[in-house]
C-alpha cells in the first residue's frame, strides 16, 4: 500500500507518524510546489499527516488537502 | 486498510481506540481545517472514532461526519 | 474487515458482542449525531450491534439503522 | 465473511448455528425495529438463521426474511 | 463460502451432506415461509440439499427451489 | 469451489467421481424436480457427471443438462 | 480449476491426460447426449482432451466441439 | 493456468516444451478437426507451441493459429 | 504468468533471457508463420525478447512485433 | 508494487528514500526528456520523490510532477 | 510483475538497475526497431530504464519513451 502527494504549493508537509503503542511524528518530508512524493506504509509508519495544498491520491480516491 | 480523514473544519479529532479485550483511547490526531490524515488499522488500533467536521473516504465509500 | 457507522442522531450505540462460545458484549461505544465510528472485526469482536439511528456502511452496500 | 441484517419489526431473531458435527442454537440474538447486527461466521458459527422481518444483505446480494 | 436460502412456503428443508468417502444426511434443517438460513460449507459439510419452494443466492447467481 | 444443480425433472441424477488414478462412482445423489444440490469438489470428488434435465450454475456460467 | 462439458450428441469421450513426464490416457469418460461432465485439473490430470460434439465452458469463454 | 486450444483442421499438434535448462519437446499432442484439447502448465510444461489451424483461448483473449 | 506469441511471418524468433546475475540468451525457439508459443515466465527465463513479425498478447494488452 | 516516470524534461530527478527508522536519499537517478524508469518499491526503498516535469503513472492514475 | 517495451527505433536500450543497497546497471539489452522485450522484476532487478523511442506498456497503462 502506498498513497500519492502531488504538493500543489512550496512547503507542504508530509509526516509519518510512528508504528507502534506511540504515535509520534517520525519524519517530516518537504515537498516543493509540483513535486511528488510516493510513500508506502511501513514497519516504521502506520499513519500519514499531509499540511498544505496538495494532491492526494489513494485507493479510496483522489482528494486536495489545504484551501478551506 | 487505511482510511482517509479531511478535516473541513479546525479542531477535528481522530481517535485510535486500542485493539484487545479493551477498547480506550489510544491516540487522538487533532487535524486543522484542510489537513489529511491517512491512517491504517494496526496491532494497536482496531477501531477510529472521528469528531468534527470531515471528509471519510473508506474502501465502502465517502461519507462526511459533523454537521448533523 | 470494517464497517463504517455515522450517528445521524445522539446517543447511537455501537455494541462489540464477544467472540468465542459466548456472546456478550465486549464494548460499548457512544456516538453522538456526526460523529463517525469505523470499526475492524478483531480476535475480541465477532458481531456488530447498532441501536439508533445510524448510516451504516458495509461490503453489502449501504443501509441505515433507526426510525423504522 | 460477515452478513448485515436490520431489522424491520421487533422481535427478529438471529440465530448462530454451531459449528462441527452437531447442529445447534449457539447464540439468539434479538433486535428490535430498525436494530442492526453484523455478524461473522466464526469457529463457533457456521450457519445463520434469520425469523422475523428483516432485510439481510451478503456477498450474494440483499434479501428480505419474513412477509411471505 | 456461504450461501442463502430463504423459504417461500413453510417445511422448507436444507440438508446438509457429509464430508468424506460417505454421503449422509449430517443435519437437516427446517425453515417456516419467509426464514432465512445463510450456511458456510463446513468441515462436516461439503453439499447441500436444498427441498420445497426456496429462493437460493450463491456466487453463481439467484435460483427458486421447488414448484416445477 | 462449488456447483448448483436445480433438477428440472424427476430422477436426475449427480454423480461425484473418486479423486486419484482410478476414476469410479463415488456417491450418486438422485434429485427430484425442483429440488436442488450445491456440491464443492472435495477430497474424495474431483469431477461430477449430471444425468437428466436440469439447470446447471457454475463458475462459466449457466447451462442446462438433459433434453438434445 | 474446472472446466464443464456438456455432450450435444451421443459417444462424447473426455480424456484425462496423465500429468508428469509421460502423457497417457488416464481415464476417459463418454457422455451421452446432454450429460454434463464437470471436471477438475488434479493431481493426476493436467490435460484434458475432448471428442465429439459438445459445449465447452472455461474461464476463457465458450467453445464446441467437433462438427467442423 | 491452462489454455484452450481447438483443431480447425486435421493434424493440429500442441508441443509441450520442456521445464527447466534445456527446452525439448516434451510430448506432442495431435488433434483432428474439431477436437479439443484444454491443457495446463505444469512441472514439466513451460511453454507449448501450436502449430495448424486452430482456435486458441487464453487469458489474454482469442486468437487463431496457422492460415498466414 | 505467461505471453503469447503468434508469428506473422516465417522466422519469428522468441529468445528467452536467463534469469540471474547474468542476462545470456538461455533458449531461442523459432516460429514459422501461423504457429503459436504461449511461453511462461521460469526459474530459468526472466525476459523474453521477439524479433520478426508477430501477433504479441499479453496481461498488458496486445501489441505487434516486427515492421516498423 | 512499481511506479512508472516519464521525464517531460531534462533533469528530472526520481530519489528513492529509505526503508527504516531514518529516511535519507538512498539513490538518485537523472533522467532527461524522454526517458522513462519504472520503478518497484523494495527493501530499501519505501518512499519515492519526484523533482522536475514528468508523468507518473501509478495504481491510483496519472498525474504530472513539475510545472505548477 | 513484467514490463512490454516494443522499440519503435533502432538502439533503443533497457537498462535494469541492480536490487539492494546499490543501483548500478545490471544489464542493458539493446532492441532494433519493431523488435520486443518483455522483462520481469528479479531478484537482481527492481528498476528498469528506457532510453530511445518505445512503446512501454505496464500495468498502469500504455505510454511512449523518447520523443520530446
Ligand atoms: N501508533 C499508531 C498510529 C496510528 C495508526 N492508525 C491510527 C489511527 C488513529 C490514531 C493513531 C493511529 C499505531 O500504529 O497504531
Ligand atoms: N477493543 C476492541 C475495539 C473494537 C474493534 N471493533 C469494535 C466494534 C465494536 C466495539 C469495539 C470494537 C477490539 O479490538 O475488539
Ligand atoms: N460468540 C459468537 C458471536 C457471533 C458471531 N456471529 C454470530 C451469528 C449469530 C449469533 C452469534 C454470532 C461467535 O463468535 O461465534
Ligand atoms: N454443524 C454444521 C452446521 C452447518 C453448516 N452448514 C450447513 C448446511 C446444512 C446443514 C448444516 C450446516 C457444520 O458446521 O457443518
Ligand atoms: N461425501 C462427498 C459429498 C459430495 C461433495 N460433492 C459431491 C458431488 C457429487 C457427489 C457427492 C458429493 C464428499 O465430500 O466428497
Ligand atoms: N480420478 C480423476 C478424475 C478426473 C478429474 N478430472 C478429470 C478429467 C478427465 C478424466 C478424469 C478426471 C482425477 O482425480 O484426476
Ligand atoms: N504430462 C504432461 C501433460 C501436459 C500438460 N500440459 C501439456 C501441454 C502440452 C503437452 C502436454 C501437456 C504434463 O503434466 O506436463
Ligand atoms: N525450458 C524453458 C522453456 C521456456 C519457458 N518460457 C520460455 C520463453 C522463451 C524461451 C524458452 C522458454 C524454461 O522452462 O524456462
Ligand atoms: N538476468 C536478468 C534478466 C532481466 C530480467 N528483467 C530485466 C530487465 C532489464 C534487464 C535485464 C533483465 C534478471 O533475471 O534479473
Ligand atoms: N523511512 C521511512 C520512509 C517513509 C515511508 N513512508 C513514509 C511516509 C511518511 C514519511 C516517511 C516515510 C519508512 O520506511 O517508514
Ligand atoms: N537499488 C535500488 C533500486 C531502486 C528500486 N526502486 C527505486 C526507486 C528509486 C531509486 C532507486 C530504486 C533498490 O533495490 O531499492
Amino acid at each position: 500500500d502506498y498513497i500519492v502527494i502531488k504538493a500543489m504549493e512550496d512547503g507542504v508537509t508530509i509526516i509519518g507518524l510512528t508504528r507502534g503503542k506511540d504515535t509520534k511524528f517520525n519524519h517530516t518530508e518537504k515537498l516543493d510546489a509540483g513535486e511528488i512524493l510516493v510513500a508506502q506504509f511501513t514497519e516504521n509508519v502506520s499513519a500519514i499527516k499531509i499540511r498544505g495544498k496538495a494532491e492526494v491520491l489513494t485507493k479510496h480516491g483522489e482528494t486536495f488537502s489545504g484551501g478551506i
